[in-house]
């Protein structure tokens, strides 16, 4: 489902120049759960951000269900992006002026769902996530953990083909951690969901099954889980 | 040096209102390192924007060194924030418009410091939490682990009496996190700084003295740490 090719991604001009990412290459197959481990600034949410087509690479190709998205028109980087994608951001990015259903909304009234739709589906990723009291709520009035969720259940209530979270347990205690983690198993195991998580946290890792290693910008390492 | 008193903290309005803190009570002496753990959403982050006076309390009282902080006049809290009082925010808090060095200076230009002293002081913590290369960019253009340690070092760099740090390890990987719980401590042994730090992390709780555990905006347990 996801084949990156030897891409690099610099910021900055001429003189300053920051390489973020340093020639990465890697293969995912449908229904992977793979995890991204790796220091503080080493290019984890860079990486994320390029292959959501979020932010652009300098050089080289990602290609998604064997399309380029490097090449991709407009129209259809939006049509992946509604409909394969959800994405689980580092810093939440929930709309302050909108409630928590209207946040998780959004992502089902850009696909031109009925309403009766809309409120059963977010009902039931509001449940698995234990934020259903909370719906009403404008991001202000919740905690860090609480919006992390919410953010969450944007992303997962498309039940989509590809998830790719940015350390979606950060801001979680071990519970919360565990259903939000649980959610992302089934979703991997019934829908064959396919998912690239970055971590650094060990007990987050463990449901991966393969977790690759990066530093500045460059994989270095990998680790396959035993067969179970 | 701080005595928290039966306090309340209410939000909402009349028909639908959060009890966010529940009667909490407890002390904390000079030189301290308290932590405090708890569920998403149990009133961390309300209890220390009640004690650092960022938000109010519906009830009760705190004292910092003697002084009822419910009763202190605007000046006398803006003098306490500003000389006694460091904060690192859940979500950073950083000025999108200035670079990471003028985000530090900002807590040390309110003091009315010499330039020479506030580049000095700026380079020592800097180097400390391994971000001298980082101090020309902006927010934008830093990692969420950097924008953490930027809003860390603005905390530590006056050296305040008191430290008040919500989750300061969150988006931290364990070296970065290291470097970071070793300046604590340093401030913690060598200057007597009091620190109450909120984290769901095992290793990061582990350098504090004594752990608060909350729960529905109650205190439900404490555990102190043997002698080493
Ligand atoms: N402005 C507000 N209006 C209404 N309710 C609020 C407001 N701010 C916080 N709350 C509620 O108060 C409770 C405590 O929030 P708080 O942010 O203190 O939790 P926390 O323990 O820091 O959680 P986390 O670990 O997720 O950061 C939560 O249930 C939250 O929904
Ligand atoms: N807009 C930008 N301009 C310049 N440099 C940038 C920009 N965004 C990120 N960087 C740099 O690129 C590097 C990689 O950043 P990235 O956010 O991918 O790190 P990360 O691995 O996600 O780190 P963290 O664990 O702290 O979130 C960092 O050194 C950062 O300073
Ligand atoms: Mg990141
Ligand atoms: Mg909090």
């Amino acid at each position: 489902i996801l084949n990156v090719e030897k891409i690099e991604k610099y910021y900055g001009y001429k003189g300053n120049v920051t390489k973020a990412i340093d020639n990465i290459s890697f293969k995912v197959d449908k229904g992977e759960f793979v995890g991204i481990m790796g220091p503080s600034g080493s290019g984890k949410t860079t990486l994320l951000n390029c292959i959501s087509t979020i932010d652009t690479i300098t050089t080289g190709h990602i290609n998604i269900n064997n399309k380029d998205i490097t090449v991709l028109k407009r129209k259809a980087l939006e049509n992946f992006r509604r409909d394969e994608l959800g994405f689980i951001f580092q810093d939440f990015n929930l709309l302050d002026t909108l409630t928590a259903y209207e946040n998780i909304a959004l992502a089902l009234t850009i696909q031109n769902r009925g309403t009766r739709e809309i409120d059963r589906l977010i009902k039931s990723v509001a449940k698995k996530l234990e934020i259903s009291e909370l719906l009403n709520n404008y991001p202000f009035q919740l905690s860090g953990g609480q919006k992390q969720r919410v953010a969450s259940a944007r992303a997962l209530v498309t039940e989509p083909s590809l998830i790719l979270a940015d350390e979606p347990t950060g801001a979680l205690d071990s519970k919360s951690a565990r259903l939000l983690l649980d959610t992302f198993e089934k979703l991997n195991k019934e829908f064959q969901s396919t998912i690239l998580m970055v971590t650094h946290d060990a007990f987050t890792a463990s449901y991966a099954h393969r977790i690759l290693f990066i530093k500045d910008g460059r994989i270095f390492n990998e680790l396959i889980r035993g067969e179970d």
